[in-house]
């Protein structure tokens, strides 16, 4: 029989006891205490197929809830000296909005189709928001990227241009984008490259028939040849290595209000 | 192991005179006890929810339990009000009830769960956690 998960002090000193409650009892409590933590079901599509932890969005979650939250989890943040990069490499700016905020959401890249949209050399990436809390404040949100070295294509003393822009219209075939952000990566660098999209994750939230992705545009930074694939200069995508997937990271204030769900 | 089956075994027959009885009742005696932080952790690990809450693998509530008697001392954490409801209580016992053993301290949990099978959110709990208890 499985172990009831609650366990109750009986107040007398040195003996603990573990009262065997009823399974009528047990799932009222279950209820309670997801109620309790705005978590009424368990997620669709995941009794069969556990999600998987080794994935890059939930790594990086966890890296947070290890390294940056502190082990008390007192009023007060973790001090600055204590905190660790990780493998990750969060920045002053990742911990600011960390400690700022009441939720941090990622959301992994998928390979959403949108009629009419036509792929050039660049790389259309999708990330479904509908579950952002309404009402909750964007603090700032991120797509995280990871650049391999292991690429036969890639220029020894190149530098590339990544540009990431919010796909408007797909009428007739043609594509119109906006510009949202840019970074530069330079040869013999490995590692997680960020993109500011809080801008775009804000207009998705508060219009979700908008959300047609974001388009990767990579050039190299001297324009001297047209846009490349982003594999060709080591830029992982959503078919490549679990932990290495591109995602979204989004950074909350909580509305105060509390969620009520429907059981 | 075999000591209490044979203690429960021993007590069974007893056992529902045994917990309608004001003066045997464990739950009795451990109301008369003076107010303070008592242990409650609910395993997640346990319930089976691991794979789908990922971090922490339980939560250690913790609660507050006992009764605010006079006289209130330094170890009940009392109030100044609690002080004055007590001297209340004493004087209308029927009608003023004594202080409540309540959390003065609370601190944060923070719980990283999926959404669904890709998506992940990492929340943060405000005053989740009792950290003391006293009477208010």
């Amino acid at each position: 029989e499985r172990m009831s998960g609650l366990y109750v002090d009986n107040g007398f000193d040195q003996t603990i006891v573990h009262r065997v409650i009823s399974q009528r009892e047990k799932r009222e409590v279950e209820h309670e205490i997801l109620n309790l933590l705005g978590l009424p079901d368990r997620p669709k599509n995941t009794a069969a197929r556990p999600p998987q932890v080794k994935r890059s969005a939930p790594k990086f979650l966890l890296d947070i809830y290890k390294n940056a939250l502190g082990e008390d989890e007192d009023e007060k943040p973790i001090g600055e000296q204590q905190r660790r990069a990780g493998e990750f490499d969060l920045t002053g700016q990742d911990f600011r909005a960390i400690d700022q905020s009441d939720v941090i959401m990622t959301f992994a890249a998928r390979n959403h189709h949108v009629p009419g949209v036509r792929h050039e050399r660049g790389k259309r990436l999708w990330f479904d928001v509908s579950e952002v809390p309404p009402g909750e404040h964007i603090i700032s949100a991120e797509l995280r990227l990871y650049r391999s070295m292991d690429v036969k294509n890639w220029r020894k003393n190149g530098s590339y241009m990544i540009t990431a822009y919010r796909v408007l219209k797909t009428e007739n075939g043609t594509r119109e984008l906006q510009y949202v952000d840019a970074v530069n990566t330079t040869a013999g660098k490995e590692g997680w490259l960020t993109l500011n999209v809080s801008e775009a994750l804000d207009h998705w939230v508060n219009n979700p028939d908008g959300n047609k992705g974001l388009y990767l545009s990579v050039h190299p930074a001297d324009r001297s040849v047209h846009e490349v694939r982003p594999e060709d200069v080591g830029i992982v995508g959503f078919r490549g290595n679990p932990d290495k997937q591109p995602f979204m990271v989004g950074y909350f204030k909580s509305s105060g209000i509390r969620e009520s769900k429907v059981r | 192991q075999k000591r209490d089956a044979r203690r429960k075994k021993k007590s069974e027959s007893s056992s529902l005179d045994y917990r309608n009885n004001p003066y045997t009742d464990p739950g009795v005696q451990y109301n008369s006890r003076t107010c303070k932080i008592q242990t409650l952790y609910v395993s997640f690990r346990d319930l089976k929810w691991q794979d789908w809450i990922i971090a922490p693998d339980g939560y250690d509530a913790y609660y507050c339990s006992g009764e605010c008697n006079f006289p209130l001392n330094a170890h009940m954490n009392a109030t100044n009000h609690a002080i004055v409801q007590t001297l209340v209580h004493l004087v209308s016992p029927g009608k003023v009830p004594k202080p409540c053993c309540a959390p003065t301290k609370l601190s944060p949990i923070s719980v990283l769960y999926f959404l669904d099978e890709s998506n992940v959110i990492l929340k943060k709990y405000k005053n989740m956690v009792v950290k003391s208890c006293g009477c208010h």
